[in-house]
Formats: C-alpha cells, sequence, structure tokens
C-alpha cells in the first residue's frame, strides 16, 4: 500500500471510520469489532481495526497476535506499521506495543493521557489505503472517546447491547452523550440474547427480555439496523483460541458488514 | 441507630469496608456485591452497600429502589440518609440523588472530579452502626478507586472474574494496581462459569475454560477463597425484577458471605 510520510497524512487513505461503542463494559464489544472487521475483509475490503480500549486491550488476545510487536514504516516519519492478522485485517492496539510487563498499558493511562495515547494510535500507524477503519471504543464516554473524535472524522457508530435491563441504562445514557458528539447511529447489535442447549436444543434466554427495539427508536435506527447474536460457542471458541478471521465469519456478522 | 454529626465522622460506626473490584467490565461485579451485601444482611450483620461505579450505578435497578430519593439525616451536618433496602441494607447511590434526566449522573464525570463525587457518597452519608460496608467499584482501577481508599480503610476485596481469557488478561492486570493500593484479596469469584439447561439439565460452558486457581494464587488466596457461581436463571431473574434480597440467598452468596 501506499505511505503516508507523518502523522498529518497517516489517515488520508482512510475512506470511512466506524466506531463500535457501548456505555455498559462486557456486552461483548471487543467481540463485535473483530468479527465485524473480518467479515467486512471477508466481503473484500481494504480494513483496519483500532483497539481503543487502552485500559485493556483484547484484539491481540482474539486474534493469536500476543506476540506480535509494532515495526517501523519504511517511509520513515516515525509511523509504525498495523499488525496484519491472519484474516487480512491490519491491526493497531496498545498491546503490541512493548511495554515493561509491571507497567502493563493502561495501568497509569488515566483521563486526557489516555485520549492522547489513543489518538496516537491513528495518527502514528501508517494505514495506507483503507474502505473501513474500525474502531473498538472503551466503555463510556470518557477522555479516550472525545480523543478518538478529534483524531478522525467518525462516520457512524454501531451500538452494543445485551438484554439486560443493567445494560439499557447504560447504554441509553451512552446514545445521549454520543450523540452530543455528533456520531449517528448506524446499527444497534443486541448480544448475548439467546442461549441454545447443545444438549437439546432447548432456547431460553438467560439474561432478560431485550429492550433493542427501544434503543433502535432512540438512536433513529430503523428496524432492519437491529442485529441480534446468539450466545455462540463458535464464538466463544474464536475468540478463546485467538482464531477470529480464520473461518468463515458467522452469517449475522455478514448481514452486519 | 446513632448519628454522626458531620463529614469528619459519617464512617466512625462502620467496623469493616470490603469492595468488590475487577478490571473488566461484565463479568458480575454489581451482582455479587448486591446479592453479597443480602447474604451478610440474611446472617444478621447491619450492612451497607455503596455503589461507587459512578458512570453506571446499578444498585437502584436490582434492588427495585429506582424511584427513592436521598433524604437529609435528622441530625444535620449535610449529612443524608441512606436508602433502606427491603432485605435490610443501607445504601447510598448516585442513581438516587436527583439530577435533571438529560445530565444523567455519570455523564460528565471523568477523571478526579468521579473520585470526589465517589468519596463524598461515603462521607455524606449518615451510615450509624455498621458491621460491613460493601462497596461496589466501577471496573478498572481509576481515579474513583483512588477517591474509595482515600475516604475509608478498606480491609479486603473480592475480586470477580469470568472463565473467558479476555477477562484474565485484565483481572490479573488489576491485582497488581490493587495490592500497589496496599489492599489484599479476600476472595476470587468465577461468574458466569457454567449454564445448566432448564430443559434437559446438560451443562455447557459457553465462556470458556476458566482460571479462577491462577488468579486465586496470584492473589494468595487459598482454594477455599474461590466461589464458583454459575449463570443463574434465579440471579438474572432477581436483578431484571429489581428483587435482589427479597427471597432468601442462593447459597453460594452465603457461603461467601
Ligand atoms: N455472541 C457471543 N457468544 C459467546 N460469547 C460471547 C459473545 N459475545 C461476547 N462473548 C464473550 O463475552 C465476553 C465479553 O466480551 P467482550 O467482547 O470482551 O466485551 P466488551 O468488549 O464489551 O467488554 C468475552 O468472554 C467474549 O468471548
Ligand atoms: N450468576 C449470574 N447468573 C445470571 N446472570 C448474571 C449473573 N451474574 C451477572 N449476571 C448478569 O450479567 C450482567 C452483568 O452483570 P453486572 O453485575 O452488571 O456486571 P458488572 O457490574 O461487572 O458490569 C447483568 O445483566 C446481570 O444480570
Ligand atoms: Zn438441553
Amino acid at each position: 500500500f501506499g505511505h503516508a510520510v507523518g502523522p498529518e497524512d497517516a489517515l488520508a487513505g482512510v475512506r470511512s471510520c466506524v466506531a463500535v461503542s457501548s456505555c455498559k463494559g462486557g456486552v461483548g464489544k471487543s467481540t463485535v469489532a473483530a468479527h465485524l472487521a473480518h467479515a467486512l475483509a471477508a466481503r473484500g475490503g481494504r480494513v483496519g481495526l483500532v483497539d481503543a480500549d487502552v485500559m485493556g486491550p483484547s484484539a491481540p488476545t482474539v486474534l493469536g497476535l500476543e506476540d506480535a510487536r509494532v515495526e517501523a514504516s519504511p517511509a520513515g516519519g516515525g509511523l509504525a506499521l498495523p499488525v496484519e492478522s491472519r484474516g487480512g485485517v491490519r491491526v493497531a492496539s496498545l498491546g503490541f506495543v512493548n511495554v515493561a510487563p509491571s507497567t502493563k498499558p493502561g495501568a497509569a493511562l488515566r483521563g486526557p493521557l489516555a485520549g492522547r495515547v489513543a489518538a496516537q494510535l491513528f495518527r502514528m500507524t501508517d494505514w495506507g489505503e483503507l474502505d473501513y477503519l474500525v474502531v473498538d471504543l472503551p466503555p463510556g464516554v470518557g477522555d479516550v472517546t472525545l480523543g478518538v473524535c478529534a483524531a478522525v472524522a467518525v462516520e457512524a457508530a454501531v451500538v452494543v447491547t445485551t438484554p439486560s435491563r443493567l445494560a439499557r441504562v447504560d447504554v441509553l445514557k451512552g446514545l445521549e452523550l454520543q450523540e452530543g458528539l455528533g456520531v449517528p447511529t448506524a446499527a444497534v447489535v443486541e448480544n448475548l440474547a439467546v442461549a441454545v442447549c447443545p444438549g437439546c436444543g432447548a432456547e431460553n434466554r438467560p439474561f432478560g427480555g431485550g429492550h433493542a427495539a427501544e434503543l433502535a427508536a432512540a438512536a433513529g435506527v430503523a428496524p432492519e439496523g437491529v442485529f441480534r447474536v446468539p450466545i455462540s460457542p463458535a464464538v466463544a471458541a474464536a475468540n478463546e483460541a485467538g482464531a477470529v478471521g480464520d473461518a468463515a465469519p458467522e452469517p449475522v456478522f455478514l448481514s452486519l458488514a
């Protein structure tokens, strides 16, 4: 791909940027971001993924890239090359930056410093030509989200929730703050909604009834923009094994793409 | 109960303080804190609960106290009375503080301000005599955790995780930071480990194999200090209905208490 010459044009070749967000932790935001990026790549797009969850980067774990390290871009300018996943997605994560074990990334990152570090993941990476740049935001709308919005024009967000009322409260609040930043919602993902028993095939909803339609209405998203991802042993196994992107994408992530 | 006269002795009657923490969001920290507090109360203790997750307070939701509002303590001094749950636990949460709907609690709280607000939940509440004060910390070790440790002597922490490798990375890091604050770990809770099919009784582990023994070893906790909480429809239903503390506690929370 063509090389940028410095931070001011690192993002010049990026056509569109999509954030994956949620004001509630543990709903599956990193999972949706990594699987969505690989579904977009499987459909032929040139895709990047920024793991902006600087306090707890998880892209290296789900992509089986824990040992990867960042290398300098051949074009210089202080830029680094993104790490390429086996599924063909270019990834930037604080997890790839070699820090001494006792001061793991995110240990000391609070407030505005975390926002500046996240912005650097965008500007200091030599992305080249990309159709999509998918951004996995940390939970909440804090300093990192503000730093990201200052670094790049985020066209739209995919908001992830679970069926629980505990998630509903946080996610609806997050929507207000996100709209205040001028980022429209393109899709709503209700994750971990239904579990299918591997023994007898019975379905049950361990985490409650759901509020995806309410969330979509609040975000101005049409019903076709709501995607439901079941509790899937295949998704969990791919995450645990660091094998996201190795097999064909789950159908729901292809339709989300 | 006996009344404090001002912020400097609001905590005078509190015998011991236990934090419930995790560096990974969505593992069930608020669930464990609320159920543990009510198990301690069911055994006859005088118990308080501080919902220090100022960005996303959930105690009012799981306790069915969304409409409760804080009242001033009859003894004055600017202190507020805690809200009493039906299960007999005294609760302080930002969710009880009446703010205009569009500026929900936590919307503007970032960095050191969040730490100061959390500290106020301790000092501005007239706790009276308590055997235990259970604190639900926000995910991570940030400004709020520092604010809490500055406001009260936290004797020990209960660290919550799930079987997933994604949680393992964050929770082990959190342990290092917590030990740096001088807070020992009293117990490890592995939550959402096993799902039992309501149809045929088959067990499966949707979120991976587990690392509770490794976490306990890293935290210096004996094997008896590890508690496993299954994916429990009763726990989820109590959370969703705001009915935590109305029925007898689940056995695992009694043994944790
Ligand atoms: N659809 C799914 N099916 C099964 N497990 C899932 C699914 N989505 C997420 N998980 C698991 O749930 C946990 C939380 O997901 P994660 O992506 O880390 O959430 P977040 O980024 O919102 O904190 C992880 O252990 C992940 O493997
Ligand atoms: N043991 C359990 N069985 C069933 N559902 C649970 C259990 N523990 C937590 N949950 C559900 O999981 C979700 C996350 O729990 P929560 O306590 O909000 O986590 P955290 O405080 O770590 O963000 C909630 O919807 C809650 O009802
Ligand atoms: Zn079954």
